[in-house]
Parts: structure tokens; C-alpha cells; sequence
């Protein structure tokens, strides 16, 4: 059980220090509390953002922290790859510069794998090859229309209308 | 193997029955506040029996029924395709994989006393949720929802503790 | 200390259901999980944003809960005023529409008490009275330069330059 | 009672002694992720005592001061003009009150052995915090920082359970 856990630490380890370094363009690593005995310590993250001095996580800015918990999720998504993602809201603290390498970094990995990303940024929004416009009509309930980025119809059908 | 529609028929805010295809690769999903984006992905996890209802903000699976119409079920229905084994008995020495569509529902009825009645279908048979959920292994799709960041989670990730957040890694490994 | 209690939370209470209907438009209320007893129960939030049914604070969509928040945070504040109020990037999960919506209340607040707001939405900077721009300067910090909206020349002094 | 200018001083990433002044109404604060927007408002928190360390992101005192310069001290102070009752002793029959401004300033010195010394200043004489918080509360300035909302409190609101909401009215009260 240990082994299987500290296999899976170093896979997860170093596909956090090369997706954080796409993400933050700096320097990131995961460190066991406890080395020996890993399930009586937790989990540290570590990073030195681009121009800084390396800081744990929890004394990070705001953007910082979600910029590095992505980091994080894009490591065990490597090491535990499905067909298919879905981000509900993830880009919310993060400046535009930022929101915008995390969408390339999506948009690289789409490329093999789908990806459905909720976001209120116009910056995620303009780098996706479609998307789907949610809305709320009274006495009628939600209703979805598509809109796709590459110019092909692809809009839903059913109740609010058809392609 | 990729997701070609869902399709949400009475489902929370989704009064109506809706099929939304979706493309390969890098799809967004935009709009006001309360408007059902977060519905939606609820939506996934139901059919595919990976959250309580608690994780789909459901007191209990009747919650789900869209309270707007007269309506007593809710059913959801996600197309996939994939590259497939061929069937057992094809020809010997048969090279390619098979190009499959399956779909997978899942329909929930409230029922006189207050409860629920829900079952899933594989291609509109039913289906028990141990079966479904060895064939989606089969297709690599992971059972534990691990693929599917939910509105916070990213947030929940930057304050919890070291430990928790090892936790994370115990349930990968 | 009981009497105390319920008398703060009739004022909050009641400025909660103003403020609720100022951002949401709508119809919210407090609600005591044990009237009796205040101290052996929870405080509940139950709203009914503009056309839609009743639901707890729990139940509602992740712009709904901020928003229902801020009302909440507006209420106290009424109850306890304090010359000044500072807000940390609360507008993380609104869209354009309630961000506006609390843009303007926060305008209209700040008439009478200073407010200081940070965020990263074009539509909370644009309704403010002035901007300060916070960069980090490689080899010398962060920086604070000084956008006056409505004309005047307000800017910082020190480190960053004058006027 | 308003604020008039706050000034930080090798103080977190503040490596330059910076005076910030700050109009009446409705001023807002942006730039990009970690430039220090947010280190802005731990330094109103530092220099009214409103904050432990830790609500400043801070393990303790000594992290407050900035590590790229090579000075020991850390120095923030905040301007505020008010209205104030006339000084005892001003003549009877006085009707108005007297606008007068005040500085708050608080340092933190790194000491030889790693640890803090720190002190608060009032108008550049010692004052020992209990008097300070007096004299806010007299200015009608929440001690408990009420009025301070911090990254992330809203989030925190929504996701804290009823008995813990009802706790904040506890203090209220
Ligand atoms: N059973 C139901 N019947 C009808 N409407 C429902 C039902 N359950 C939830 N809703 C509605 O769905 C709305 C929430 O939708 P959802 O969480 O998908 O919003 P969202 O688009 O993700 O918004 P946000 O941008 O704020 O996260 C609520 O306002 C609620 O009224
Ligand atoms: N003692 C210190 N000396 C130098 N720099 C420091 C010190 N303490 C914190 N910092 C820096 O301050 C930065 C964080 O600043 P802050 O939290 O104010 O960012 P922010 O502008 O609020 O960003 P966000 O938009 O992501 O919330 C960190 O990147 C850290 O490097
Ligand atoms: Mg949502
Ligand atoms: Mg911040």
C-alpha cells in the first residue's frame, strides 16, 4: 500500500513541476510531511512563481493559490487520464494574463481529450472551439444554444430550438 | 472513446428536453448566474452515478425533478463513442476495433409516499450501476468523478490541509 | 444576553430583507433555526431570487450564494456602521449583470463612508471615484499608481513617484 | 471619521516607503495576481491591530517585514482626519468640534535571535494597544475588523454551516 502510494507520489510529483511551470512559469514541487512514513504527514506544496522566493501555498496570493491548485489538478489528470474533463468556474481568482495561459494549457490538452469549461471570462471563452450559451427563460426553464468558434453549426436541439 | 450529446429531459432547471451535442476537443459553457451551467454538469454526474445527491446540491434524488412542470421524472441520457473490442465470435484474425455509439441514462420517478424510484439503462436496457461502472472503467472513464472539477473545488484545494490534501493523492493511488 | 441577541438580530433581520432586495432583486429572509432557544440552533438563509421558487442559502447557484453573502455582509454593516469598509475581490463569482448591481450599492453607500474595493472586474472599476493600479516592479516591490476617475490627479507618493 | 493616506514602509512586498492617499467615496484596487493588492489591506489590518499574524498570511510578526531589502524594520502608518470634541479646558460655550488629523503607526523590528519586537504609535509617541482601540472605539472604528472583508470571506460565508453564520451575529450582539 505504501509502495503504491509513493509510486503514484513521484508520477504526481513530477507532472506537478512541469505543469506548474507551463502554468506559473516558475518553479513548483510536492514534499511528504513525513518521507518515511507517509501517511503520518500530509502533503506541501512548495513553488517559487516566477521572480519570487519559494513560499508554501498557504502564504500565496489569492490567484497564486488557484493558478497552483490547477497545477496540481493537471498532475493527477496525467497520472489518472480519462476521455473527458469538466471545470466548473476554476479560472474565478485568477487576472487576465493568468486566465489566458490557463486557457492554452487546456487548449494544448484538448487536442487528445475533451475538455467542457465553465467560465464568465471572455478570455476562456474566445480560446474554445465551441461554445454553449446557457440562459434562464421565464415560465420555460434553462435553455441552450451553441455557438461554435470555428464557424461549423454545432447548437443543440431539443426544447430551445434546433441547430 | 468521447462524449457525443446529453440530453436532460425535466431534469433541475431543464424543464424541457434538451439534446446538447458536444464537439470534440475544447468546449466552453457561458452565462448569467442561476442559469443552469452548474445544472448541467450535474446532470453528467447523475448518469453516470458518480455523486450523492448531496454533491449535486440535492437534499435527496427527488430534488432533482425539475419542480417547474407537472411532471413526476427526470431522465438523462449521455451518447458516447469509442473504439471497441470486436464481439466475441467475430472473425478470427479480424484486425480493427469497432466503432460503437452506446448511450447511457438514467431516469428518477417520485413515488407516492415522497420517495424515489431511479434506475440506469445501458442502450435503453436497464442496467445495475456495478455494471455500468465496470464498463466505464473498460473505457477508462474513472468511476470516482476525479475527471470532474466542481464550482469551488479549485478553492476548496488552496485551504484545505496538508493532510487532506495527501488524502487526495491516497484515493489516486 | 439573549435579549441582546435577538434584538440585533431583528435590526440585521430587517436590513438583510432590503439589502437582499436591492442586489437580488428578490425576496430574502433570516430565519432562526431554534427561535426559543437562539443559542442552541444555526441561523438560516432562505431567498427567492427574482422569478424563482424558495430555497435555502445551500441550494442556490454559486452567483446566488455571493450575492445572497453580500446582502448579508450589507446587513451587518448597517447594524454596526463603520466610517470605512474594505472589500477583498468579492465579486469572484457574479457576472457582468450582479456585479454591476453591487457596483452601483457600493456606490451609493460610499456617499456617506469611504469604501475600498479590490477587484478585478472592469465594470466595479469603472463605477468607482478612484483607481489605484498595483503592479510588482522586478528588483523593487509592489508599486501603487494612482487613476483618478473623475479627472483629479489623486496619485500616490513615495516609492512609486509623486502625484 | 475618515482615512486620509496610508503609508507602508518595507513592509511585505512593499520594499519602498509608499504614500497612498486616499479619497472619501468609492476607491477600487486592482493589478495583477501577487502584485500586492491584498498585502495593502493586511497593512490597514497590521497598523490597527485588528489581525493576528496568521489572518495576515504570516507564520509570524517577522514575516510581515519584506525580505528583499536588507533593513530589520517594518513600518506602516495611516492618516485620519476627524471630527473631535474640543480639548478640555477650551472655552466654555465652545458649540463646534475641533477637525483634527491623527496618525496611527505600528513597527516590527527584527531582533537577534529571530524573534519581533513591536510597538504602536500614536501621533509618533508609544501607545500601548488597549488605549488605541479605545480611542477607535470612540471613533466609531470596529476593533474586530468587522468592516474588513478579506479575500476569500465570502466564499467562507456561503459555505459555513448555520450554527457558525449565527455565531457572527453572536458577536455583533
Ligand atoms: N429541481 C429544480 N427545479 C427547477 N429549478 C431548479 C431545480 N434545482 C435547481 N434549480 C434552479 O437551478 C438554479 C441553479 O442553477 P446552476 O447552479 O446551474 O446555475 P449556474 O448557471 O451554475 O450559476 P452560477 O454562475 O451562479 O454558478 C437555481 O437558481 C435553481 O432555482
Ligand atoms: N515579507 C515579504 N517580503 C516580500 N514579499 C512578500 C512578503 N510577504 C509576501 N510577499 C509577496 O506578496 C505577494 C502576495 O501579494 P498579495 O497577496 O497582496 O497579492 P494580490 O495582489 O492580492 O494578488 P491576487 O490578485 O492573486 O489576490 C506574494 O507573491 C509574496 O511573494
Ligand atoms: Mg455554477
Ligand atoms: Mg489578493
Amino acid at each position: 500500500k505504501r509502495t503504491a502510494f509513493l509510486d503514484a507520489f513521484e508520477r504526481v510529483s513530477e507532472a506537478f513541476q512541469s505543469a506548474f511551470a507551463e502554468l506559473a512559469r516558475g518553479e513548483g514541487r510536492l514534499r511528504l510531511e513525513a518521507p518515511e512514513d507517509p501517511f503520518a504527514g500530509g502533503l506541501i506544496i512548495e513553488a517559487r512563481p516566477r521572480g519570487k522566493k519559494l513560499a508554501r501555498l498557504e502564504a500565496m496570493s489569492g490567484g497564486e493559490k488557484s493558478l497552483t491548485a490547477l497545477a496540481f489538478i493537471f498532475a493527477l489528470q496525467e497520472v489518472n487520464p480519462a476521455p473527458f474533463f469538466v471545470f466548473d468556474e476554476v479560472d474565478q481568482s485568477l487576472d487576465g494574463v493568468n486566465t489566458e495561459v490557463l486557457a492554452e494549457a487546456i487548449r494544448a490538452r484538448a487536442r487528445t481529450r475533451q475538455y467542457v469549461v465553465i467560465s464568465h471570462h471572455r478570455v476562456m471563452l474566445d480560446r474554445s472551439s465551441q461554445t454553449l450559451g446557457v440562459s434562464m427563460r421565464k415560465g420555460w426553464g434553462t435553455v441552450v444554444t451553441g455557438v461554435a468558434m470555428d464557424g461549423a453549426e454545432g447548437g443543440p436541439d431539443g426544447g430551445a430550438g434546433g441547430g | 472513446v468521447r462524449v457525443v450529446a446529453l440530453t436532460l429531459d425535466n431534469f433541475k432547471s431543464f424543464a424541457k428536453k434538451t439534446r446538447i451535442p458536444i464537439r470534440p476537443g475544447f468546449t466552453t459553457v457561458s452565462g448569467p448566474n442561476g442559469s443552469g451551467k452548474s445544472n448541467l454538469i450535474d446532470a453528467m454526474q447523475f448518469v453516470l452515478g458518480i455523486a450523492t445527491s448531496k454533491g449535486m446540491r440535492a437534499e435527496r434524488l427527488t430534488d432533482l425533478i425539475c419542480i417547474e412542470g407537472n411532471k413526476t421524472t427526470a431522465r438523462v441520457s449521455l451518447e458516447l463513442e469509442g473504439e471497441f473490442e470486436p464481439p466475441a465470435g467475430a472473425t478470427e484474425g479480424a484486425t480493427g476495433t469497432v466503432r460503437r455509439r452506446l448511450e447511457v441514462s438514467r431516469v428518477v420517478r417520485r413515488v407516492k409516499q415522497g420517495g424515489a424510484q431511479a434506475h440506469y439503462e445501458l442502450d435503453g436496457k436497464p442496467v445495475r450501476l456495478t455494471d455500468l461502472h465496470d464498463l466505464m472503467r473498460e473505457l477508462g472513464f474513472p468511476t470516482s468523478g476525479q475527471n470532474i472539477v466542481l464550482q469551488g473545488d479549485v478553492i476548496r484545494l488552496t485551504s484545505m490541509g496538508g493532510v487532506a490534501r495527501r488524502q487526495v493523492l491516497d484515493e489516486l493511488a
